[in-house]
């Protein structure tokens, strides 16, 4: 079977939500 | 009332570094008001929005998630240098609202409010299925091993008789049978070796605190207990402590029960903190 090549997407800057911040340790 | 535009907050990123200064002072404030029990260290901040404040400065609202460390609040060692209570030793963490003030370019803590909480017994069986839980600080085990430990400690100790101040944290092993506890303790007017009431001894003015781990095992016809204490330098009227003193151990046969001591104090999971602006 062939199949069509599929279409990348836009690839841009990953954009990170401004919070929560990053755990330190460890989550409880 | 307001004149001119309503007031509007910013959100900036959580790991901003100005938040994370913020917050770092927020807990550098919590730690130095907690008046029992261990202190804690920055573990994530849930949340940030900065309000622009009138005449001058910002005022930080954060939501910070602390953890418990290993070193109680009596310890003078400095909040960088102390470890995080790992999860198979049962974690304990803090949920936070801070607000904080910044203004000529220092932060100052204008409100704190904190709650604190044990870690789940199945997040600890998930790391460590054989590890103890904590127990009830007024378990009779833990009372009695606490009893048991303070006693041992002032039999061996030529200075000061010292007083139990809290239980702080205690655990029952099943194998071998033993209880382990953390307590603080407190310097008195009378002598170790000579007290014959300690109701009647009363705490020093400058406070001299200590802070004790002890396990204490069951044995044919009697008990081991092994107790460790370090004794921190006196405290005069402003709390700037000074690095510990030597620590001092003792590891003695001691038969049950020791003598009676005031109660302990709240659970661990208990944070007071001092008074809110």
């Amino acid at each position: 079977g062939v199949t069509q090549p599929g279409v990348a997407g836009a690839v841009g800057p990953m954009v990170l939500p401004p919070c929560p911040g990053r755990v330190r340790h460890f989550k409880v | 009332a307001p004149h001119g535009p309503q007031l509007t907050y910013s959100q900036p990123n959580c790991d901003d570094p100005e938040t994370e200064q913020a917050a770092l002072a927020a807990v550098d404030y919590l730690n130095s008001h907690l008046q029992q029990g261990y202190k804690h260290v920055l573990n994530q901040i849930d949340k940030v929005k900065v309000w622009p404040r009138r005449p001058f400065g910002v005022i930080f609202e954060l939501g910070v998630d602390t953890l418990e460390s290993t070193c109680h609040v009596f310890d003078p060692t400095a909040l960088a240098n102390c470890t995080v209570r790992q999860v198979a030793e049962h974690a304990v963490e803090g949920d936070c609202d801070f607000r904080v003030l910044k203004q000529d370019g220092q932060f100052s803590v204008v409100f704190a409010k904190c709650d604190s909480s044990p870690d789940s017994a199945e997040d600890v069986r998930k790391v460590c299925p054989q590890c103890p839980l904590l127990a009830q600080l007024n378990d009779t085990r833990v009372v009695h091993a606490v009893e048991a430990a303070l006693a041992a400690f002032n039999v061996q100790n030529n200075g000061s008789y010292f007083q139990l101040v809290e239980t702080s944290r205690a655990q029952l092993v099943p194998l071998p049978p033993s209880t382990r506890v953390e307590f603080a303790i407190a310097a008195t007017d009378c002598v170790a070796k000579e007290v014959a009431d300690p109701a009647k001894c009363n705490l020093l003015a400058e406070k001299q605190y200590g802070f004790c781990k002890a396990t204490v095992t069951e044995k044919l016809g009697g008990e081991e207990v092994a107790v460790t204490c370090t004794v921190f330098q006196p405290q005069p009227a402003a709390p700037q402590p000074q690095p510990a003193d030597p620590t001092m151990s003792v590891l003695v046969a001691v038969d049950p029960p020791g003598p009676a001591f005031p109660p302990a104090g709240p659970p661990a999971a208990a944070m007071v903190v001092g008074p809110m602006v």
